[in-house]
């Protein structure tokens, strides 16, 4: 191929039985629309990398996939993103960790390898960094969706009956309570 | 996870890939996407790598580095490369996931030891596939 995109929402336990008709569809539509805005910026000359970050772009922004709106809540129910992206013509590479107002981190991450001498930032520098790039900043709430905090919670739930079920194990008649050691 | 890679009309390679992380996530923790070589890798001379699994075991496997290695240091192809490095290397750890590559000639790969992997490619002349299963 004189050009050629390929893209992935992430891997894992993804059954057919546990994917509904419309949800299936969503996400094959999701996964179209983005492919064919790298593909068109290939086709018309631009570069690889144009083709990279605005594709990832149109992932980011959607509440299906695991990065930017949407994506997973930490312990403290929060969302921190990370991204990372590489330019095979010269070994270029940019990163950030750990943000949580970054609209597009793949953005910022280009923003790291272009403009400035550093590989990797992370957390309130890379925020900082963002906000001298004029990149978007959006409040944390912007990427808050309720299957995603559902899953937090689902996700402590299960970790307290562990813990629960474990401290059980210890429960000591003589005090009615749990004593460890 | 999300990820992208792309080969373009001037030969340049180029991988990005952006994530949430890990529900329920603490102290701060970092799996593999903004890790240079092992989340995302690119090298004209190789292939552009994205790589999506259980982070840990992408860094310590340095997974999207390692499938350029593969085909510049022992000549494999991007496919031999890829299934080296998903279907032994990662899984021998205790690991999961997959990645999607390009190489310099255009040949697309998506390879995973899940379930499943949310995948598209498209080619040169307009030839899309879509995937989620395996």
């Amino acid at each position: 191929n004189e050009f050629a995109i390929v893209i992935h929402g992430g891997a894992g336990t993804i059954l057919r039985k546990n994917m509904s008709p419309e949800d299936e569809a969503a996400y094959n539509a999701k996964l179209e629309e983005a492919i064919r805005v790298g593909h068109d910026i290939l086709k018309n000359g631009g570069s690889s990398l144009d083709a990279v970050e605005k594709t990832i772009n149109v992932l980011e922004n959607s509440p299906l996939f695991n990065a930017g709106k949407g994506a997973v809540f930490t312990n403290a129910g929060i969302n921190e993103l990370d991204a990372s992206i590489m330019d095979g013509k010269n070994l270029d590479a940019g990163a950030s960790a750990g943000t949580k107002t970054v609209k597009n981190p793949i953005n910022l991450a280009r923003a790291v390898m272009e403009k400035s001498p550093h590989v990797m930032l992370s957390g309130e520098g890379a925020e900082q960094f963002a906000k001298e790039q004029g990149l978007e900043i959006v409040d944390p709430s912007y990427f808050y969706t309720e299957a995603r905090f559902k899953a937090l919670e689902r996700v402590k739930a299960s970790e307290e009956n562990e813990t629960a079920r474990d401290k059980s194990a210890f429960y000591d008649p003589t005090i009615k309570d749990s004593k460890f050691g | 996870t999300v990820g992208c890679v792309a080969l373009d009309k001037n030969g340049n390679l180029a991988a990005g890939t952006s994530t949430g992380g890990m529900t329920n996530k603490r102290w701060g923790r970092i799996g593999d996407a903004p890790i240079i070589g092992a989340g995302t890798y690119a090298n004209n001379a190789t292939c552009a790598v994205s790589s999506t699994g259980w982070g840990e075991y992408f860094i310590r496997a340095m997974v999207a580095h390692d499938i350029s290695a593969l085909m510049d240091y022992k000549g494999m192809s991007l496919q031999e490369a890829a299934k080296e490095v998903i279907q032994k290397k990662v899984p021998d750890l205790g690991g999961d996931g997959g990645i999607i590559a390009v190489d310099k000639d255009g040949n697309m790969v998506m390879e995973f030891n899940t379930e499943g992997m949310y995948r598209a490619s498209m080619d040169a002349s307009g030839n899309l596939t879509i995937g989620i299963y395996k």
